[in-house]
């Protein structure tokens, strides 16, 4: 529809000021609650002495995330879209503005909670990364198959809550390979640390040095 | 807007639908996997003795929560959006012709998992019930304030599993009342049946005998 090619031309404006600024930019999406910030505290925390990061927030209301964020000492902004239930490229190229592109080798766009809308507005990034978490059921791949399709990473996070679900890490990873078989998977705790170190070593691997 | 007001035409047909064939409907809303299909596998169980009960599932894919709703034999209709992320009131009137209303007490309505698009669409429901759960964090009435403003009674879910979280009950409440002081609000394990009986004494008092 109209709307959504308006966006894309956007979008792809978007992802030429990165390319030109040598920024690696990743959209992360998930469900409310499924731990968007607190991987990226856990990631910041572990990253900012290699790597410079910067963080643009989505977020319905409230500027929450972007003040978390802040306490560890990167740039970030905070979009509030007042009811959009997902960031289109609009919206982060104005936020734009308050970022010094050049100064960043990593951008993570942290999108409004959502695992239906958000899938279908390319904001410029180059990659799309979703996180599932165990206390949502093992079959969220299948009942929302467009965010997975469209994603390149999955971090399947809160494994350290799984002794207590009735989670099937089997069950989920083949309905992933079902809806997407070139997902990659990355299984985490953003709380204690687990798996976080094969997912810095994705990231790290995509960023230009 | 044009959409929203031709919406609410339909829903106040399907509110008088509702009044004329004495059925009380419940709008069920929530994030992907905070509990609305196990808190009515746990609700049929306990009420289908001594009322009747019916459902309507909503989800952009698969009938795997009709199916699951089916196995308590009760009466249940899947709508799949394929795409839409709320219900629509036009959608829920076409499902009906699957089922008799007069042989209905109570009738749920489990919407699509969004904490955003389905507050805006009435669908002609008595009730609107949100599930929020512990393991979601506890500021997502503020962050995700209209839901929480349209709603009658909120549903925290999975209370056994607070000893394994930072959920601070306390201030999920007070935000809660930030948004809306008359929000009634219940605690629940879907999961172990605690905190069930307010639930459905509250049910009962609003169906009609
Ligand atoms: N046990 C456990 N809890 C986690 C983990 N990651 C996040 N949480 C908790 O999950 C809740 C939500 O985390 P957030 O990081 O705020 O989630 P979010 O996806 O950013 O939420 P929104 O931005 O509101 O959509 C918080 O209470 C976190 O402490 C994890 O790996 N294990
Ligand atoms: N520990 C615990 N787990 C629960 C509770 N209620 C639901 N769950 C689990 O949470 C997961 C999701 O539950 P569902 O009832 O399918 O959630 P839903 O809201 O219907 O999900 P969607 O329809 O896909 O949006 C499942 O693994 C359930 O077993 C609870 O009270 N405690
Ligand atoms: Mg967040
Ligand atoms: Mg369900
Ligand atoms: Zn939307
Ligand atoms: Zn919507």
């Amino acid at each position: 529809r109209k709307v959504l090619k308006k966006n894309d031309e956007i979008a792809e404006e978007n992802r030429n000021t990165f390319g030109n600024q040598g920024v690696f930019v990743i959209n992360l999406l998930s469900s409310p609650g499924a731990g968007k910030t607190t991987l990226l505290e856990r990631t910041i925390s572990r990253l900012r002495g290699e790597v410079k990061l910067g963080v643009v927030e989505g977020d319905v209301q409230t500027d929450r995330d972007a003040r978390r964020i802040s306490k560890l000492d990167v740039p970030v902004v905070q979009i509030v879209t007042n009811g959009a239930c997902h960031l289109e490229a609009k919206l982060v190229q104005d936020a734009l503005a308050s970022l010094v592109l050049a100064d960043l080798d990593l951008l993570f766009i942290e999108n409004v909670g959502n695992l239906v809308c958000p899938a279908s507005f390319d904001l410029g990034e180059h990659k799309k990364v979703v996180i599932a978490s165990t206390t949502e059921g093992d079959d969220k791949p299948i009942k929302y198959p467009n965010m997975f399709h469209v994603s390149d990473v999955c971090v399947l996070n809160k494994i350290d809550l799984l002794p207590h679900t009735d989670f099937d890490t089997a069950q989920f990873e083949n309905f992933t390979r079902e809806i997407n078989p070139s997902l990659t998977i990355f299984r985490t705790s953003a709380k204690t640390g687990e798996g976080i170190d094969s997912w810095l070593a994705w990231l790290k691997s995509h960023v230009k040095k």
